[in-house]
């Protein structure tokens, strides 16, 4: 299954 | 009142082919450090980022923080205006900026244009710094080569690090197949290979993204690959004396 980016990184 | 001048405008030509196909709209900040670029593509999959730094630039002038929205579409039709070999300076004068002026310079010519900017409200991701348990320094033209091959076997690659090196391989209907890149210490250093490998990692990803990403081989003749077990890859194209172009690609997990 494709992880998002989003998912790893905390929006700043 | 910001402006920024390449030295060698098909540099920043380069950068913005290999980042067109991965992004639509971007934001570029222009600060005293120099210009930044961050920038989720279209199905939230990977992260573009790009740093310059101010002392790369033949002259660079930011008195206050800027952000400018483009199209990455639209600066490529401004930019096919220009030539290889052309000096290429960015400029705007208001605080404010709603558009972006670009002078072409080479010996028998100079051209200008204005892009029309837009306001993006794009989130920024904060990319925490990490120590990476797997990086692995190859030819970029190596690992372009071996994306595109396997990447016509199977759309997802998986990507295995030892103390050896580095294996790429795929299984996909058709059959499967496997590709060790081993460590080499030659002193040309744009065929060297090299493995830190404190964690082995096996990983998996959408190979498209590395095909869409790998325009950017032609900015340097290495490219380093920073690995943590079910962590994003980073895949890093140094820019000579001026900074980084970085593809940050999440991970496949098998279910």
């Amino acid at each position: 299954m494709q992880k998002k980016i989003a998912s790893f990184f905390k929006s700043s | 009142m910001f402006e920024a001048k390449f030295e060698d405008g098909g540099l920043f030509k380069k950068i913005v082919e290999a980042i067109k196909e991965l992004v639509k709209n971007v934001n570029l900040e222009a600060n005293g450090t120099g210009i930044s670029l961050q920038a989720m593509d279209t199905s939230h999959v990977a992260l573009v980022a790009l740093q310059l730094n101010e002392k790369g630039f033949k002259k660079y002038r930011c008195e206050k923080s800027l952000t400018m929205g483009l199209s990455i579409e639209n600066l490529q039709k401004i930019l096919k205006c220009s030539g290889n070999d052309d000096q290429i300076t960015l400029r705007t004068q208001d605080e404010e900026p709603t558009t972006l002026s670009f002078t072409f310079e080479s010996k028998n010519r100079i051209s200008e244009f204005q892009l029309n900017l837009m306001s993006l409200d794009q989130e920024q991701l904060g990319v925490p710094d990490t120590e990476y348990s797997s990086v692995v320094r190859m030819p970029s033209n190596e690992f372009t080569k071996i994306c595109r091959e396997l990447g016509n076997i199977n759309e997802a690659i998986g990507i295995e690090t030892s103390k050896e090196g580095i294996k790429f391989y795929v299984k996909g209907d058709i059959g499967e197949g496997q590709v060790s890149v081993k460590i080499n210490d030659t002193e040309k250093p744009e065929e060297r290979v090299e493995c830190e490998v404190d964690e082995p990692v096996n990983l998996s990803f959408a190979v498209r993204y590395f095909n869409l990403f790998n325009k950017a081989s032609a900015l340097s003749s290495q490219v380093i690959l920073s690995m943590s077990q079910d962590q994003p890859l980073v895949i890093e194209y140094i820019i000579e004396e001026m900074g980084s172009l970085k593809l940050y690609l999440a991970p496949k997990i098998n279910d």
